[in-house]
C-alpha cells in the first residue's frame, strides 16, 4: 500500500517523462528534517554523489550502498543554533555550506571532509543578518547582509579546507536581495531578486551593479531561481510564493520572464501553472535546467517542464504526512523528495 | 516576443553594461 502511494500520478497528456522511485532513505534519529541536498564526496580514491540531510541541530551526508540503500557515512553535530537551509557549492568535491538561524539566517558554515587526514571538519564562513546565499561555481559563496544603515553582498571563495581569507563585495543595491542566480553561460554575469521585486545584474569580476529591472506588479516577491543569456535577452526563471490564482495563468507556481538588460523591459515567456483540477499553491521549490519541481500546499508534489509551462507528474502525499521538501540532485535528472520526518525518496525522472 | 516590444536587442549587452556602470 505504502509504494501505491508513493507512485507519482500520471497527468493527462502525459508524455514519456515521469518519475520513478528509485530508492529511499529513512533517518530514524532524524528529529525534524529542514532540508536536503546532494554533494560529491571523495575518499580513498572513490567519487560519489551522495546524499545530505539536515534536521535543526544535525547534518548528515550518506552514501550508496548495494541493493538501492543508503548508509550515512558522518553526521555533523551543530550548536545551539538551528540549521535553516543546506547551501550547496556546486561542482565542486567534500565540501558544503549550511546556513543557521532562528528566524533569519545569523551563521553559514563550512562543513568538509580532508582527505587528507580522513576527518570530517566545521567552521564558521560569516555571521550577522543575512538575507540570501547561494553557492556559486568555483568554490564560491555569495550571500546579502543587512545591518541598520546598509546591505552588504560579499562573495568569499573556499579552499579545499577552510575559507579564504580576502572577500569581495558587489556594490549593493537599495533594496534587500532576497535571492540570487548564475547566469548561465556567463561565468562573470549574477543575478539577484531583490525585496521590491526587481532583478539586478552584477557584473563578478569588478563588482559594478550594472542594472536593476523591474518584474512588474503582478506577481510580488519574485523569487529567482535560474538565468541564462541567449540571442541578446536575459531569461529567468522566477517562482511567486504570494502570487494569487488568476483566470488567465490559473495558478502560477514558476515564470519565465525574458528580460532586454539594455532597455530593462520585460516579456512573459511561459507560465508553469498546476492542471485545472488541481488544488494547491506553492510552498517551496527547486529549478534545474527546464525542471522545476514544488511542494505544494496539498502536501504534493509537482513537476513541471519550463519550456513547455506544462506539469509531468505529480507525487501524491505519502501516506499519513505530506512531501516537505523538494530538490533535484546536482547531477543526473533524480528528484529527492523529502518529508519532516526525515524519509527521503529518490525519484528519477 | 519581437524587437519592437522589448526594444532594441545587443548580443553585447554585458559588455556594454559594464562600460556603462560606475567603477
Amino acid at each position: 500500500d505504502v509504494a501505491e502511494q508513493l507512485t507519482p500520478v500520471l497527468l493527462d497528456g502525459l508524455r514519456e517523462e515521469t518519475l520513478q522511485l528509485e530508492s529511499k532513505l529513512e533517518d530514524s534519529s532524524s528529529s525534524c528534517a529542514v532540508d536536503v541536498s546532494t554533494m560529491w564526496w571523495e575518499a580513498a580514491g572513490c567519487r560519489e554523489l551522495c546524499v545530505v540531510t539536515a534536521c535543526e541541530s544535525s547534518v548528515s551526508l550518506w552514501k550508496p550502498l548495494a541493493s538501492d540503500c543508503w548508509g550515512k557515512v558522518y553526521t555533523w553535530q551543530l550548536g545551539e543554533i538551528p540549521v535553516i537551509q543546506i547551501v550547496p557549492l556546486p561542482d565542486t568535491c567534500n565540501l558544503v555550506c549550511i546556513a543557521l538561524g532562528d528566524l533569519e539566517i545569523g551563521e553559514i558554515r563550512l562543513l568538509l571532509y580532508s582527505s587528507e587526514n580522513d576527518s570530517f571538519k566545521q567552521s564558521l564562513v560569516k555571521t550577522g543578518n543575512i538575507k540570501a546565499v547561494l553557492g556559486l561555481k568555483d568554490r564560491r559563496l555569495v550571500s546579502s547582509s543587512r545591518t541598520v544603515q546598509e546591505q552588504q553582498v560579499e562573495i568569499v571563495s573556499f579552499s579545499e579546507t577552510r575559507r579564504s581569507k580576502d572577500g569581495q563585495t558587489l556594490m549593493p543595491p537599495e533594496e534587500t536581495v532576497l535571492a540570487f542566480a548564475e547566469v548561465e553561460g556567463m561565468r562573470d554575469a549574477l543575478l539577484g531578486t531583490t525585496a521590491v521585486n526587481s532583478i539586478v545584474v552584477w557584473n563578478l569580476k569588478t563588482g559594478q551593479l550594472l542594472k536593476k529591472m523591474h518584474v512588474g506588479y503582478s506577481y510580488p516577491a519574485s523569487i529567482c531561481h535560474r538565468a541564462y543569456s541567449d540571442s541578446g535577452l536575459l531569461f529567468v526563471v522566477l517562482s511567486h510564493p504570494h502570487a494569487k490564482e488568476s483566470e488567465s495563468c490559473g495558478n502560477p507556481a514558476f515564470r519565465v520572464i525574458a528580460f532586454n538588460p539594455k532597455t530593462a523591459r520585460s516579456t512573459g515567456v511561459m507560465f508553469s501553472s498546476l492542471p485545472p483540477g488541481h488544488a494547491g499553491r506553492y510552498l517551496e521549490g527547486d529549478v534545474k535546467d527546464a525542471s522545476a519541481a514544488a511542494v505544494l500546499t496539498s502536501g504534493a508534489v509537482a513537476v513541471w517542464d519550463l519550456l513547455l509551462g506544462r506539469c509531468t507528474a505529480l507525487l501524491p502525499p505519502p501516506p499519513a504526512g505530506s512531501w516537505a521538501l523538494a530538490r533535484w540532485a546536482t547531477t543526473g535528472a533524480c528528484l529527492l523528495a523529502g518529508q519532516r520526518d526525515g524519509t527521503v525518496c529518490l525519484y528519477r525522472y | 516576443c519581437s524587437e519592437s516590444d522589448l526594444g532594441p536587442i545587443s548580443l553585447n549587452w554585458f559588455e556594454e553594461l559594464s562600460a556603462e556602470a560606475l567603477p
